[in-house]
Order: structure tokens, then sequence, then C-alpha cells
């Protein structure tokens, strides 16, 4: 599947020549036509390596025009790639990763030396001859966070009818199943109970991070995602625990704390602990642990207000007048606890909302990431149909 | 080895926003 190599890798030099008037035939190849199965067996990124040695040859023959008009031709491409496919998040993954690694490419071999403190002699070599190409660095910077943000979007969208019903609804504990409070039914807002159990919220991140893997996507911006994607998760979580009596009860909050716990363990083992995904889930943490403590004397009102936080006053105390007895042996919380904990956290400075804000995003940073790859020994598979394109 | 440090051309590049802007005149005039 691989083009013959007429000569040794030593030979080239990294660089893609192509004909001006084949330049729409390659964006149409590499970007519009891609899909990411077409490259699946190739190293990850490969669009983005070809775009940038084809970006090379130009710089190397001193084209400014050929620079400029292949650059262009590469974003505006991309968006409407992205545009057409504005729901998809394999498409979307594959175009942050390509765009940031060509984003990475242009410092790595821009000749700043502040960038070339990790590569290789070879690839000090290949640095562009010519152009300084910043400001385009500075298009592929705006363009990779729009793209970032299409990706969250997308995520969120998915994740977010699962989310309810895996964290507050679902029976992943056997034990817990069917101890719910008096007077209350299993309410479930899922229509298929099967996809939307934790299992089922556990295994889509899991193809999410499969999928921002396989297209080589940064590990640092993998794990913005995650932190961005769990804070959701804590956001419309904890919004409903607050509105719902139903689920203001011990037994929830046992299986609450069950269900972060597998989170955490899904976060360990894809080595994203790291990644502060897991602090984002705190005010539900806390929240479960509200759920479970003692509410009756003075002293269990003091651990309440140290151990919640990260809660607002008017947050623990909505919860503690939610919270419902599962049966006859256990007291409702007393008007006069909850008067006692709003004495105690009066001096707080708590935003003034109840709930917590769903749609706030952390910003995101694409920190450099240079390639240990050298250019000139990058093949092109044949199926691509880029025969057109002669290695120099 | 470094390479020897010569001055690189500046390429002047649109914000995206102005490519876009490009952009879409570029396909309202074409058929």
């Amino acid at each position: 599947r691989q083009v013959t190599v007429q000569r040794k890798d030593k030979d080239f030099e990294g660089m893609l020549e192509y004909c001006k008037e084949d330049e729409a035939l390659l964006v149409k190849i590499l970007i519009t036509d891609m899909k990411p199965q077409m490259v699946s067996a190739t190293v990850p990124c490969l669009p983005a390596y070809i775009l940038f040695m084809c970006i090379r040859h130009a710089d190397y023959m001193n084209d400014d025009q050929k620079v400029h008009s292949l650059l262009t031709s590469t974003i505006n491409a991309i968006k409407k790639v992205l545009k057409k496919h504005n729901d998809d998040f394999e498409t979307t993954s594959f175009w942050l990763a390509n765009t940031s690694r060509l984003l990475h490419c242009l410092k790595q071999y821009s000749g700043d030396e502040a960038f070339m403190t990790q590569n290789s002699s070879k690839q000090n070599e290949h640095c562009l001859k010519n152009f300084d190409l910043a400001e385009y660095r500075q298009v592929l910077s705006d363009l990779s966070i729009q793209i970032y943000q299409q990706l969250i979007k997308v995520a969120e969208g998915m994740m977010h009818p699962m989310i309810v019903s895996a964290m507050l609804e679902s029976e992943s504990i056997p034990s817990l199943a069917g101890v719910k409070p008096m007077g209350y039914r299993h309410r479930s807002s899922s229509m298929d109970g099967d996809s939307y159990s934790l299992e089922g919220l556990i295994r889509q991140l899991g193809i999410f991070q499969g999928t921002m893997c396989d297209h080589g996507l940064d590990p640092e911006i993998i794990r913005q995602v995650f932190k961005q994607l769990f804070y959701m998760i804590n956001a419309v979580t904890l919004n409903n625990l607050l509105l719902r009596k139903d689920v203001c009860s011990w037994s929830t909050g046992m299986q609450l704390r069950y269900n972060i716990s597998q989170l955490e363990e899904w976060l360990r083992s894809k080595n994203l602990h790291q990644s502060g995904a897991v602090a984002t889930m705190e005010p539900l943490i806390q929240a479960t642990q509200l759920l479970q403590v003692k509410k009756k004397t003075h002293s269990d009102a003091e651990a309440i207000c140290s151990l919640c936080s990260v809660l607002t006053a008017q947050q623990v105390v909505k919860i503690l007048n939610l919270y419902t007895p599962l049966n006859e042996f256990e007291e409702r919380v007393t008007v006069s606890f909850i008067r006692d904990i709003q004495g105690l956290l009066r001096d707080r400075n708590d935003p003034p909302q109840l709930l917590v804000d769903t749609k706030h995003a952390f910003p995101v940073l694409f920190p450099y990431t240079p390639s240990a790859l050298s250019l000139e020994t990058l093949h092109i598979p044949a199926n691509l149909g880029l025969d057109f394109l002669t290695r120099v | 080895r470094l390479p020897p440090p010569r001055p690189r051309v500046l390429l002047k590049a649109p914000t995206l926003a102005e490519m876009e802007e490009m952009n879409i005149s570029e396909e309202e005039e074409s058929p």
C-alpha cells in the first residue's frame, strides 16, 4: 500500500513538489474528500505533514504566492469540512488533530530558536528558508480554538441526554436496587435504559478518548477535553439533584458516590487522572457526602459546613430541605438544624444563583508539541491518489 | 548544527474572519 520508494530516504529533503494547477486536487484529496479511516493505518496527522511538506517546497522555491495560496485553500477547506460535519465527533477530532499539528509544524520548522530546542539536526536543516509564517500561525491557532469549541459542543450534545439517567437513576449497585425514598417511583428520563446506564456513559467516554488518540491529538488537548466534559457531568447532575426531591436521599448519595468512583477509575485507567477532571466533580462529591452524613446535632452542622467547602450555602440548604428519608426509621432534617446551618454559612461570599452554569467553558491552551518524525521518512500510501506529488 | 541565521520575509495573512468574508464573496461570485 506504499508508494514505491526509488531512492533511499536519506536522498530526500522532506519536501513535496506539486504544480500550481494541482493545488485544488491536493486540497480535495487531503481535506475535502478525506475520511479519517483512509489514513488510519498511517502515521497520525498524515494530511498535516503532507501539506507542510508541500509548503516547504513552495518556500524553498521562494514562491510566496504558492505558499499563500496553499495555506489559504487549506484553511478554507478545513472550515468547509467542519461546517458540513458540524455534528460529527470523528471528523471534528480528526481536523483538530491535523490543524494543531500543522500549526506545530509551522513553529517547529520556523527557524525560530525557541521552537528548535528539541529538534534533531536533520529537522533543523528542514526549517523554512525564505518566509516567516507567523501570521499564518495565528490564523491556524484561531482555527484550532474554533475546532476545539466545536468538538466540545458535539461531545456535550451526545453526552447530555445520558447524564441524568446514568448518574442519578441507573442502579449500578445491585444491592441498592429498589431502595428508594417512600412515595417515589423510579423515574427515568431515558427511553432505553441500557444505552443510558453508567456503563453506557463510560463507554461513550471511551469512544471519545479512543477516537482522539487514534487521530494523534495532543495528549494535553485530550486532557482539556475531558476536564470540560467532566465539568458538564458535574453541572448537569448537581443541578438535577438540586431540583428533585426523589433523588435527595441516602441511597442516591451512595449510588452517586459509587458512580463518581467508577468515573475516577476510568480516568485513572486512561491516564487522565491529572487532567483536572476529578476536581471539577468536587461539588458533586460533596453533595453525595451531604446526603450520607448525620444531620442532627450542632456538631453535625459544623462538620457539614467544613465538608461542603465548594457548595454554596444556598445549595447546602436546598439539598437539606429536599432530603427525603428512606423509611420510617430515618428522620427528616429538622427546621432548627437547617437554621443552624444557615447561621454557620452566613458569612460565605457565595454567588447568588442556586444552579451551576452548565455552559461555563474553561479557556483552552494549545501548548507547543514538536514531533520526532523526520519528514524525509514519511511515506504516502498509494491509495490516496497523490502520485502527482514528487518527493524532493 | 543549526542553519546559518537568515532573514525571512514575513508573509502577510488575512485574519480568520477576513478569510471567511473573502471566501463568502468568492462563493457568491461563482455560479
